[in-house]
């Protein structure tokens, strides 16, 4: 474990955290694509199947749970208890342009040609576009609420933390998984544009208003 | 066949 890492961990879990928090206090998820939510549950379950089988750490389980826990509880929320309020009109990127490929590659690229290999190489591609229907949504409303802005920078860091964190396990510890960092690359540079307005505007207390 | 990555990240 290393300090991005470390960050990199706690800036996923804030995000999750912030996403439900919004939508439990407004009781509304609008603006919230639940189209990339289902994306995440996707990922989280492909990626912690080992959950049972290989024992990391007591944190590494722990976090895999609240994950799985909190991607599922996000998809409750949006898609049965808050339903009224889901923006089923805006949230209408096609899923299935993700899906199919991604387990396309995983099955042609991945390290092992083993299920929980292949799910895991699937998790990986996927969750590198998983924020896309999210940042289609945004573009169509034209804007997004500050809450929303900060749980988009706090998901969008992460990865980015996570690309540090390879960079100081490559000179550090000899680690490096091609098919991970690539990922994290494409998954970091979709939300560049986000960044730009984020700190633009965001932080500067305007709200995030994409350019008409 | 490369060395088997443990993988001990989220």
């Amino acid at each position: 474990m290393n300090i991005f890492r470390l960050t990199g961990d706690l800036s996923h879990l804030l995000a999750i955290l912030i996403l439900l928090w919004k939508i439990w206090k407004t009781r509304s998820c609008s603006g919230i694509s639940g189209r990339s939510q289902i994306l995440f549950a996707t990922v989280y379950t492909a990626r912690y199947l080992d959950l049972f089988t290989n024992f990391v750490s007591v944190y590494n389980s722990v976090m895999k749970i609240i994950f799985i826990a909190a991607a599922f509880a996000t998809l409750y929320l949006i898609y049965v208890k808050f339903k009224a309020t889901y923006d089923r009109n805006h949230d209408t990127f096609r899923i299935e342009f993700l899906l199919a490929p991604c387990a396309l590659l995983a099955l042609i690229l991945n390290h092992e040609f083993t299920i929980l290999e292949v799910l895991w190489t699937f998790s990986i591609y996927l969750e590198s576009v998983a924020i896309l229907p999210q940042l289609f949504l945004v573009s169509k409303t034209g804007e997004a609420e500050t809450i929303t802005s900060h749980y988009l920078f706090a998901l969008g860091s992460y990865r980015a933390l996570y690309l540090l964190n390879w960079i100081y396990r490559y000179y550090f510890e000899g680690f490096f998984d091609l098919i991970a960092i690539v990922a994290g690359i494409v998954q970091t540079v979709l939300y560049c544009d986000f960044f730009y307005l984020y700190i633009t505007r965001v932080i500067k207390g305007r709200a995030l208003k994409l350019p008409a | 066949p490369e060395t088997k990555i443990i993988k001990d990240e989220l």
